[in-house]
């Protein structure tokens, strides 16, 4: 759950479309 | 018949020295780099450029998948606007996310990336787009009222010229306040990944 005091921007770069390293995992 | 702009794409690697030169990447490091891309860049159809299928499938290991952020960040790499990424676009990219290139170019980078709308400035509705997508894509479940309370926040603190938008040097000045904003914009991965002693 994400608390409110998180940042918007903390929260978006959780995203998966956002995390190239999977782009070099098998 | 065919798609001229296929054909003006650079195919192959045909001068991993002239990249090196212009990227953060070592020699031997687009040498390995360009095996991954050939990589990728068969696994739908063989022709040694990268469509947004085959980038969402090596992001996701699943071309089922929609994704804002996925498309955002094709569309960025893909800096000839053709659909498609050659070796060159995808190293020059990739060398953003490199643990030795510059902060700057990682800050104009992300700001690019969440500048939905390519105004020059981060609007409100665009950051809710974003929280939406990604609770949407983890399956997590918000209310819109704390949804809301995110972005009053953040914006609280971001938009520090109070007009609403976050222009490039409040984004800056965000993001050096927060580092761990940038953290997805480094691949410590892609050092570890690079070097000869990778097997």
């Amino acid at each position: 759950m994400a608390p409110v005091t998180m940042n918007a921007f903390e929260l978006i770069s959780t995203s998966q479309g956002l995390n190239l390293s999977s782009l070099f995992e098998k | 018949c065919c798609d001229l702009d296929l054909y003006k794409q650079s195919r192959g690697l045909e001068d991993p020295e002239l990249l090196a030169r212009e990227t953060v990447f070592s020699v031997s490091e687009i040498e390995a780099l360009y095996e991954l891309f050939k990589k990728i860049s068969s696994a739908v159809i063989d022709d040694g450029l990268i469509n947004k299928e085959e980038f969402q499938l090596a992001l996701f290991k699943t071309n089922k998948k929609e994704s804002l952020f996925a498309d955002r960040v094709f569309d960025l790499f893909d800096t000839k606007h053709n659909g498609i990424l050659g070796f060159e676009e995808f190293a020059r990219a990739l060398s953003v996310f490199h643990p030795n290139a510059p902060i700057d170019d990682k800050i104009e980078f992300s700001f690019q990336l969440y500048d939905l709308k390519q105004q020059g400035f981060i609007e409100r509705q665009e950051v809710k787009q974003m929280v939406v997508a990604t609770l949407a894509e983890s399956g997590m479940n918000l209310s819109d009222d704390v949804i809301e309370s995110i972005i009053d926040k953040t914006f609280e603190e971001a938009d520090t010229k109070h007009d609403g938008k976050i222009d490039k040097e409040e984004w800056r000045s965000l993001v050096l306040r927060h580092p761990s904003l940038l953290k997805n914009m480094t691949l410590q991965y892609l050092k570890k990944w690079t070097s000869p002693l990778h097997s």
